[in-house]
């Protein structure tokens, strides 16, 4: 798969620039979080898009936001259960 | 646009097209 550029993305309407990002991101938070990575990449996606063109080529600052989205997420859980 | 995460828990989950019918 080539990679994603912003000018493939500039040349999408704005609600499929986030489903391009998001096809990209799902494969890579999947092997992360195998039974969170809807959940984690639909949190994801409201990042600003050119931010999120980063982290498909830094993985370490995907990683960095994916971890601050699953404890939000854990947190939120736990405060639900409670 | 910045990550505010307390307010992305309710962001809807993404699904891939390959999930999709």
């Amino acid at each position: 798969q080539e990679p994603l550029t912003s000018g493939m993305l500039t040349a999408a309407p704005p609600q499929e620039q986030k489903q391009m990002l998001g096809e990209r991101l799902f494969p890579l938070i999947q092997r992360m979080h195998p039974d969170m990575a809807g959940k984690i990449t639909g949190m994801l996606l409201e990042i600003d898009n050119s931010e999120l063109l980063h982290m498909l080529e830094s993985h370490e600052s995907l990683r960095a936001k994916v971890d601050e989205a699953l404890a939000v997420l854990q947190a939120h859980q736990a405060k639900e259960a409670a | 646009e910045v990550f505010v995460p307390g307010q992305n828990v309710h962001a809807p989950a993404f699904v891939p097209s390959f999930m999709k019918d």
